[in-house]
Parts: C-alpha cells; sequence; structure tokens
C-alpha cells in the first residue's frame, strides 16, 4: 500500500469512488479522476486504486455512502489542507 | 469465495 497526500489545491477533490461494505467491491476503489480536481493535480492517485485508510481512518467494512461522507468532510474540514489517501493496487478482498 | 461475492449487490458510484 502506498500513502497519498492530497493536497487541497482545488475547490473539489475530483474523484469518483466505486464500493463499499456488502457490496461486490469491498472497499471503495477510485473509478474516475477529474481534470482540474484536486486529486489530478496532485498526480498520484489512479483510476482502479482501492482506498484503505483516509486521515488514518479505515474503510474496513464501512457501507459506500459512509465511505463517501468520510472522504467528503476529509476534504472539506478547514483542519488540514491536505487529506491523506492510504492506497493499493491490489483488489482487496476481505 | 467468487460466487458469494457475485451474489452480493453491485455498489452505487459517488463523485466527490
Amino acid at each position: 500500500s502506498t500513502l497519498v497526500r492530497v493536497a487541497k489545491t482545488a475547490s473539489t477533490l475530483g474523484i469518483a469512488i466505486e464500493g463499499g461494505a456488502n457490496t461486490r467491491q469491498p472497499l471503495p476503489r477510485i473509478v474516475t479522476i477529474q481534470r482540474g480536481g484536486s486529486a489530478h493535480n496532485c498526480g498520484k492517485l489512479k483510476v482502479g486504486q482501492v482506498i484503505l485508510e483516509i486521515n488514518g481512518i479505515s474503510m474496513r467494512g464501512r457501507e459506500h455512502r459512509d465511505a463517501a461522507r468520510l472522504i467528503a468532510e476529509a476534504f472539506k474540514t478547514k483542519e488540514r489542507d491536505y487529506v491523506d489517501f492510504l492506497v493499493t493496487e491490489l483488489n482487496v478482498s476481505l | 469465495v467468487r460466487e458469494k461475492r457475485l451474489a452480493l449487490p453491485p455498489s452505487e458510484i459517488t463523485m466527490l
């Protein structure tokens, strides 16, 4: 796994995620990276990567909406000007 | 394991 620090350089994070607990894709996976978003500007996140942790918080066992809300809140918060993604290239199945 | 997984519903997609 790889720790990727995404700086909040744009108004949007700019990724689309698929997956979550009780679905075919047990952990959230990046399916789109939007041009001009913070993730695209960072250049280290890739389509297909599976998100294991956000700011040290595990995505394991979280339903899709819970995981999406957590990522959105991590990007919205003013406490930090970055979001830490722990990602892996492997399709981690539980 | 694969059959069990395929029996699960596909996930929705959220843009962030």
